[in-house]
């Protein structure tokens, strides 16, 4: 299990705190602003205020302890975000995921000893982005150069069986879940005709799957 | 395809405009910030300078061309998004996608007639919590009680083959997909043998594959 610890909390460090706490996990809350620890104080273990660039002052937190900590400082402060990310590995904490805001920043970060960067903007910008552009496209799972993806039937497919469709031989597409309405069977058999409302859970190269969802 | 418009050009909302355009949709961006404006001018089909809470100013804008807005007004505009919403609702906007930042502002949102709201720092907080949390654990689908998600090999499973694992019977769990390397296989056969490293994608529910995730 482990312990963490959060610096840095602005809507999504104070996510990040409660969604771990709500793992069961045990954080400890650290933030320069006395009154962002006093947000978060009653849903962790120990919530503290600190200048977590002053070196003296992080070396007095409990650091041994931590498995991994996670730098969400924000847009404002990206020269603190690197140097905290410098002193933790320094003071021996073994994983450090940090927030970045550009590619730049994630570079430095990378080069002082973070161990993950994430974006969380830039994430969700592409996520949303992608579905409002395909909208009969749902959740994405990335595996090397295929991807699992939720596709809403096209209605050219409703009425025809998995076997007529033949979509192996056609595009390489393997139809790995069929959802229909609260039910989902994994390796749906190709005589199961598909029918409107279904979701089908493809996997295959994403153009192969974007052909799929932009059927009419 | 359509017509997007996108109000609002911080971080969230930039990201937003940058990858619809990388998708090949047509954007409208609005901010009242000239300086935000003049970042994106660049990247999309046009860009205008205007409050979209004075109704006249955004009545000369050509919604009827729009099949969807995106609002992305900050947080220290709440109120902003709020009456930006219910105008481009009375204005004919099929599809209103607003960033949100606390319930209370969801519910608000969807009673002025968002179509869909969402937060970023909430959803991306949840997703870290989840992969810090179970290590294990890497992307996942939400279907309804079931869940796909993909799982590094526990080492108690290596060397043993899908049969021997019989994780359908003992744990109601299908193995939809194994990766090796950069090979990915769909509805491996039984008599396949585990080995080191194999990412396993899984269907089941969620404590089943957490589970499994917690294994040595
Ligand atoms: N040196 C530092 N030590 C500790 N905390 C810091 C330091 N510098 C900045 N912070 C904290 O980082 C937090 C996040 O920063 P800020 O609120 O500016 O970011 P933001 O980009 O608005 O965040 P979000 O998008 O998550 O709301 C703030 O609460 C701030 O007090
Ligand atoms: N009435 C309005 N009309 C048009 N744009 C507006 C209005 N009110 C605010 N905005 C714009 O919304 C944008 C996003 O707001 P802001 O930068 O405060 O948010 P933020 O929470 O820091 O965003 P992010 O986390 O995406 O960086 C700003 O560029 C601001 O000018």
């Amino acid at each position: 299990s482990g312990e963490f610890i959060v610096i840095g909390l602005g809507r999504f460090g104070r996510s990040v705190v409660l969604n771990l706490t709500r793992q069961g996990r045990s954080v400890l809350a650290v933030d320069l602003d006395p009154e962002r620890v006093e947000m978060v104080k009653e849903d962790v273990d120990a919530a503290v205020i600190a200048d977590t660039t002053d070196e003296q002052a992080l070396a007095e937190l409990p650091l041994e302890r931590m498995t991994c900590a996670v730098v969400t400082i924000g847009a404002r402060a990206t020269e603190a975000s690197i140097l905290t990310t410098a002193l933790l590995r320094q003071l021996g904490v073994p994983r450090v995921v940090v927030r970045s805001f550009n590619d730049l920043h994630a570079r430095v970060l990378l080069a002082v000893g973070a161990s993950e960067v994430l974006n969380p903007e830039d994430e969700m910008g592409r996520r949303l982005a992608l579905h409002l552009s395909n909208p009969a496209i749902g959740e994405q799972i990335q595996l090397g150069d295929a991807s699992i993806t939720e596709v809403e039937t096209p209605e050219a497919f409703v009425g025809r069986s998995l076997a007529e469709l033949d979509l192996r031989n056609r595009l390489d597409i393997t139809v790995l879940a069929l959802r229909r309405g609260d039910r989902v069977r994994a390796n749906p058999r190709s005589s199961e005709q598909v029918e409107s409302g279904d979701v089908l859970v493809l996997m295959g190269s994403a153009a192969a799957v974007r052909r799929v969802a932009a059927l009419e």
